[in-house]
């Protein structure tokens, strides 16, 4: 119930997962 | 669930340290939300993972409240996109 509405960033970080992260580094 | 990944828990979650908390949780998302916008989940799971660790969790076991957080999500990035 106190839960904070959610209110979406655009700017957020964009996420990437370990097996991307990985890819990325070979 | 995702094949290959066990179910995280919140006592899981706790014993991570709490930079890793929001990748476990991030990890887990991710493919759930791949298999809803394929070209959007990286931004999208960035953008739900604002959210507090506990509710994270219980989306995890809530399809329903997962799926309206990134409908609601998506609908903001693209507005915003589309303004640009």
């Amino acid at each position: 119930v106190d839960a904070k509405p959610f209110v979406p960033n655009v700017h957020a970080a964009e996420f990437i997962p370990t097996f991307q992260q990985k890819k990325s580094s070979l | 669930h995702v094949r290959g990944q066990e179910p995280l828990t919140a006592s899981m979650l706790a014993a991570a340290p709490l930079k890793e908390q929001k990748q476990l949780l991030g990890e887990r998302l991710y493919p759930l939300i791949q298999a809803l916008h394929p070209t959007l989940a990286g931004k999208i799971t960035g953008m739900l993972l604002e959210i507090d660790n506990s509710e994270l969790l219980h989306m995890l076991e809530s399809p329903e409240s997962l799926h309206s957080k990134v409908e609601e999500a998506v609908a903001v990035l693209q507005a915003h996109q589309a303004k640009e």
